[in-house]
């Protein structure tokens, strides 16, 4: 199974999928993980600290595939979770798709793609032009992480409306959302009656998911030492479980973008 | 003179370009905004309205250019200064580079593009990929709106890295930093002693400037009723002096993105 998991930059993405990941682990699952945002740093909580991307390595390997071996590339994390980071294009020139498709192609050379019982994709949603869009052409679903804010909305709903594209000619369903850092969830009922989408969760703001980025551990390490932590770890638990559940998800119908600056904003 | 204003999304790039146009009109000058943002609502507060997109009309037009007006793409904002909105790549497909380079083709066209004293491009900054890059093979200046927090200054070092990579083959220059919804300064502090680069100006959180969205008016258009507001326009005129003076601007050394994560987060 492969799951995408897209979102506005800085919403919460990379550490909800590490934590995720862990969760997926917990149920008896070989994850790999592969971060592709710019930032680079999706599987920060899950090794402690910043992998090379894997253009990166590839750079300093001159493109030679067959100098490339496994473990120059997949790193192990916390709860068995293997960790990939693609990383973004060059600033200033290259394209995010070339990226996914570099390391789609290398982790197939190096017979890794197959062997995972789940791949999470974790991708810069801000943008999902072709090349950023390029994860979904693997992806079984696609989950959103936002908060009920308007410039996240607007872009979940764009990342709805590449979830819809793709699905036309891949076996693509989404998930639902993920509300994040909120414990309001006005404007997330709002689009969600508008365009119709299972909420598989909403996290409020914790403090100890923001300390836990400063820690470089996912929430499951942290309630290793302090079991108190453990409500934290059931809202990752509850979000994977409703994805080993195989749901139908959805083909979305995205709102016209007018129609979301009507609903969401306060203009 | 050919400006190119960029920064994570949702920091203000938007609200800050449009009073910075209104505050180059007011020195004398001819100024076209274009926003360059899938959100496509750059110039919200200049019309009041959403315009249509670069796209929406071409599409509309069947993409005939001879059968595209000026009076099509180009609408008249507040203060004589002329919109457009570029839009961003149809979701989950296309590029932000094609938009971006059919809008200044068809300006073109249409004699549109050499005849203001100004031109504003207003771009997401997110990724500055090969296709969003695209503004700065036409900018004379970059300028880069960030806050003090992680997430906005890792895009601005990214950017500055775009910069110089165009500096290279372009006679771009970087013009500096706008600190924007921020009264602490420490990480932009922090990130130009390592990257030096000018701060042109620091905007505070200012009530009045978020409620101007929602009224889709420019902080200029609400001082002639409440003159108490003055006051905020007079960042807007500093920052369009400092650029009008024509400054040197810098070709930034953006700082390894290893050494970000140590310099400027709490890891
Ligand atoms: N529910 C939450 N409560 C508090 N802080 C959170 C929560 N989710 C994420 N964060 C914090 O938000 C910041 C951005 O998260 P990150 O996962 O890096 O975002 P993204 O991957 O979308 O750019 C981090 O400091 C992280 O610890
Ligand atoms: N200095 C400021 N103080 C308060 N609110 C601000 C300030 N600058 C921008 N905003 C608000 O922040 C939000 C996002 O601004 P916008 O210009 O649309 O961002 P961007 O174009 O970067 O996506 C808007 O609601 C705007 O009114
Ligand atoms: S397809 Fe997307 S990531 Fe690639 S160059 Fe274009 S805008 Fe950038
Ligand atoms: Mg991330
Ligand atoms: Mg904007």
């Amino acid at each position: 199974m492969k799951l995408a998991v897209y979102g506005k930059g800085g919403i919460g993405k990379s550490t909800t999928s590490c934590n995720i990941s862990v969760a997926l682990a917990k149920r008896g699952k070989k994850v790999l993980q592969i971060g592709c945002d710019p930032k680079h740093d999706s599987t920060f909580t899950l090794t402690g600290f910043l992998i090379p991307t894997i253009i990166d390595t590839l750079q300093a390997k001159d493109y030679h595939y067959e100098d490339v071996w496994p473990e120059d590339v997949i790193y192990k994390g916390y709860g068995g979770v293997d960790c990939v980071e693609a990383g973004g294009p060059p600033a200033g020139a290259g394209c995010g798709g070339y990226v996914v498709g570099e390391t789609v192609k290398l982790l197939k050379e190096l017979n890794a793609f197959d062997e995972y019982d789940v791949i999470l994709f974790d991708v810069l949603g801000d943008v999902v032009c072709g090349g950023f869009a390029a994860p979904l052409n693997y992806a079984d679903y696609c989950m959103i992480v936002t908060d009920n804010g308007f410039d996240a909305l607007f872009a979940a709903n764009r990342i709805a409306a590449s979830v819809r594209e793709k699905a036309r000619t891949h076996p693509l369903r989404l998930a639902g959302l993920i509300g994040n850092r909120t414990s309001k969830r006005d404007l997330i009922e709002k689009y969600v009656e508008s365009v119709p989408m299972p909420v598989l969760e909403v996290l409020p703001l914790i403090e100890d998911i923001r300390v836990s980025r400063v820690k470089g551990k996912t929430l499951f390490e942290m309630a290793e030492k302090d079991p108190s932590l453990n409500y934290v770890c059931d809202y990752y638990l509850n979000i994977a479980d409703q994805i080993l559940a195989r749901p139908e998800g959805v083909v979305p119908n995205d709102s016209p973008d007018r129609d979301l600056f009507a609903l969401l904003s306060d203009f």
